[in-house]
């Protein structure tokens, strides 16, 4: 374990936690009486959250995690491992279940058929792997689908007018916890012998470069000191 | 089994 790797993990992790602490959010409002200012937006506008990525991700975590119960590696690998399991897999219950948070889920702007990322990621990693085995094709096909699962999310940006701080902090934290994952993946190259991993490494950049635009705009908002807007 | 690459990262 590396300083890089566990930035990476505790960014990852925060992410996990600003969209619980959202959610949460957006659930307390209903206790409230209206019209709570807050509580009026956020259940008036959508909460800019697609479940179309969530879904995705909670996809990302069980091809990738299969091991999780036959490969020990750490106590804190497989902590780790249940929480990004439990909390993906709870994410996409409230947003589709949930009284009150599926309310603030907007179905119709969330429109990205992410079955088409699906598909050709499962067939990538038919044919580009490390190994031909079940496990290792489902995990190769859990790095090529996390690469592309943010793009339901950030096209859901792009159409919701105003993106509230936490939506915007979410993708931040998502994208800076794969690019914290490359200067780990550098670090180990060049501290541990035979350390080469082409298909995470390509798919890690490809992710990270994913999030350029996002990136960009975010932090000009962040400097100019306003709200965050991706255009269109 | 350590064929395979042990995976020790998330």
């Amino acid at each position: 374990m590396n300083i890089f790797r566990l930035a990476g993990d505790m960014t990852h992790l925060m992410s996990v936690l600003v969209l619980l602490l959202k959610i949460h959010t957006i659930k307390s409002c209903a206790g409230k009486s209206y019209p709570c200012s807050l509580c009026f937006i956020l259940l008036e506008s959508s909460s800019g959250i697609s479940l179309k990525t969530q879904e995705l991700y909670a996809l990302v975590f069980a091809t990738r995690y299969l091991d999780i119960f036959t490969d020990f590696i750490s106590v804190y690998n497989t902590i780790m491992k249940l929480i990004f399991l439990g909390s993906s897999f709870s994410i996409v219950w409230y947003i589709r279940r949930h009284k009150i948070v599926r309310r603030s889920y907007d179905k119709d702007q969330d429109t990205f058929r992410h079955f088409f990322l699906v598909l050709p990621c499962l067939l990538l990693a038919l044919i580009i792997n490390e190994k031909f085995t079940f496990k290792e094709v489902l995990w190769t096909f859990s790095l090529y689908l996390e690469a592309v699962a943010i793009l339901p999310q950030l096209i859901l940006l792009q159409r919701t007018r105003n993106i509230d701080n936490l939506t915007g902090q979410y993708v931040f934290l998502l994208g800076a916890y794969r690019a914290l994952y490359i200067l780990n993946w550098i670090y180990r190259y060049f501290t541990e012998p035979h350390y080469v991993h082409w298909i995470t490494w390509i798919s890690g950049l490809v992710q990270t470069l994913l999030y350029a635009d996002f990136f960009y705009y975010y932090f000009s908002s962040l400097k100019n000191n306003v709200k965050l807007k991706l255009p269109a | 089994d350590n064929d395979e690459s042990v995976k020790d990262e998330l």
